[in-house]
């Protein structure tokens, strides 16, 4: 199985 | 205050129609640069970043920089009331609560105006590293288009693989299995028929495909799309508008557990 990563995990905030 | 006057005015309803499905609300950013958005869809698995830059209005006037919020999918509709010719100016004054969107026919026969109401959005914005991509593959962006449709008709993940032989887009699903792959063509007619690949390393990176098929909504601005792929790294899919800006998508790829 595979999961879905987010956005959140690779860019940070500002 | 704030007046920006785009005399190709489809460019923006093209864009609000890209990405109105994708995400709900956002702050549209205006500075000395150009007319910015980024924001992420709800669920945090893909972010769009778009740019018009300054130099695509005919008339751009930004005294000091200003975010504004807007309901993507009623902007559209206004937007949807603005002829395909027509030159679209942007108004807002300083502290006020709404932004006022003019359309002009090209012969100045008809001329309307549309208020919106501005919202307060809460948004974070991400900072996005510089990468040196493993592969990029640039390719006709209908084609592209046609074949994450296709796909999607199969399964409902896309595989998207460089190596040396080209570019393969892979799905799965209840009926079956399908590959499409496509290779290097540079020897077109015209350049926006060209399939380029630049690899410096094979990649393969697996996503949910209603997020890369609502990307292809951005298809009637650019002729060409850029797909920029690292391993276990989102993908940016970009959509370049002429000498006028970019709308790129970024999505979180599947990890194997």
């Amino acid at each position: 199985g595979s999961r879905q990563s987010r956005i959140t995990s690779f860019f940070t905030k500002k | 205050m704030l007046e920006l006057r785009l005399v190709q005015g489809s460019l923006l309803k093209k864009l609000l129609e890209a990405i109105k499905d994708l995400v709900t609300d956002a702050n549209f950013d205006c500075s000395a640069t150009g007319f910015s958005l980024q924001a992420m869809d709800s669920s945090h698995v893909a972010l769009v970043s778009l740019l018009l830059r300054s130099e695509a209005f005919e008339h751009y006037r930004c005294d000091r920089n200003i975010s504004m919020g807007l309901n993507l999918s009623n902007m559209a509709k206004v937007l949807r009331c603005s002829g395909p010719d027509d030159i679209i100016t942007l108004k807002a004054d300083d502290g006020g609560d709404s932004l006022t969107f003019m359309f002009e026919s090209p012969n100045q026969d008809k001329i309307a105006d549309f208020e919106m109401k501005l919202m307060d959005i809460d948004s974070e914005h991400l900072g996005i590293p510089d990468t040196e991509y493993q592969a990029i593959v640039r390719m006709p962006s209908a084609e592209f288009a046609r074949i994450c449709k296709d796909l999607s008709g199969i399964g409902d993940t896309i595989a998207i693989s460089v190596t040396k032989e080209g570019v393969k887009f892979s799905t799965r699903g209840d009926i079956g299995s399908a590959n499409i792959v496509c290779r290097q063509n540079t020897s077109v007619d015209k350049p926006e028929d060209a399939t380029i690949i630049e690899m410096e390393e094979p990649v393969t990176l697996t996503f949910a495909l209603r997020y890369i098929n609502s990307f292809t909504k951005a298809t009637p601005l650019s002729n060409q799309v850029t797909l920029s792929l690292s391993s276990d790294l989102p993908v940016v899919v970009e959509y370049k508008i002429a000498e006028m800006g970019y709308i790129r998508f970024y999505l979180a790829p599947k990890i194997d557990e």
